[in-house]
């Protein structure tokens, strides 16, 4: 199975 | 004080069925620069970035910078009271709570304009680094918009692999599996109509179908789509709005665990 990711792993709040 | 006057309404009108299915409430800003939004969808797995530049616009009046929060749905409400042809102007005090939509028709014989009550929205902004993406697809957005579709009456992610060969979206299900490629191909009569591959090096990843279908809404903005994408990074799904700005979907991808 897979698993979704969050953007916020991604990107940092400015 | 505010005022955007766009001749082509309809783009904005276009922009809004793009995103509100997408995102509920959204900040919109605008600067000197041009008329901006960046939000997220609920579950912080997309993230929608507009850009419509000033010099896109007959007419841009914006003495300082500011916010404005928008209920989309609401917002989409008043804009399907625009024709298609008309011209529409934005206009907001500096810290007023509303926005005024104004409506001419082409012939200036109908003149509307709707007011809409603004929103605080507590929106987190997300700084988005400059990446060199490993492979960039441009296609027809139909074509992406079809091959989106298809796939998900199959199965409920998509595998988007590009590679030398060319870029393959492949999906499967309980009835079965499904794989879809797409050569590069020149086009010499119509660029639209291009597939068009730069790769740096062959990239997979995994994606959820519902959120590229909902991006797919876009595609009335432009004849061709752009996906950008690297190794365990958001996919960019980029629509250009002819001469004025562009319309960015990120989406994260999904991890096999």
């Amino acid at each position: 199975g897979s698993s979704q990711t969050s953007l916020r792993h991604y990107f940092v709040a400015t | 004080m505010l005022e955007l006057r766009l001749v082509q309404g309809s783009l904005l009108k276009k922009v809004l069925d793009a995103i509100k299915d997408l995102v509920t409430d959204a900040n919109f800003d605008c600067s000197e620069s041009g008329f901006s939004l960046q939000a997220m969808d609920s579950s912080h797995v997309a993230l929608v970035a507009l850009l419509l530049r000033s010099d896109g616009f007959e007419h841009y009046r914006c003495d300082r910078n500011l916010s404005m929060g928008m209920n989309l749905t609401n917002m989409s409400k008043m804009l399907k009271c625009a024709g298609n042809d008309d011209i529409i102007t934005i206009k907001a005090d500096d810290g007023g709570d509303s926005v005024t939509f104004m409506f001419e028709s082409p012939s200036q014989d109908k003149v509307s304009d709707f007011e809409m009550k603004l929103m605080d929205i507590d929106s987190e902004h997300l700084g988005i680094p400059e990446t060199e993406y490993h492979a960039i697809v441009k296609m027809p957005s139909a074509e992406f918009a079809r091959i989106c579709r298809d796939l998900s009456t199959i199965g409920d992610t998509v595998v988007i692999s590009v590679s030398k060969d060319g870029v393959k979206f492949s999906t499967s299900g309980d009835i079965g599996s499904a794989n879809v490629v797409c050569r590069q191909n020149n086009s010499v009569d119509n660029k639209d109509n291009e597939t068009v591959i730069e790769m740096n090096e062959p990239v997979s990843l995994t994606f959820a179908l519902r959120y590229l279908n909902s991006f797919t809404k876009a595609t009335t903005l432009s004849n061709t789509v752009t996906l950008s994408m690297s190794k365990e990074l958001p996919v960019v799904v980029e629509y250009k709005i002819a001469e004025i700005g562009h319309i960015r979907f990120y989406l994260a991808p999904k991890i096999e665990d």
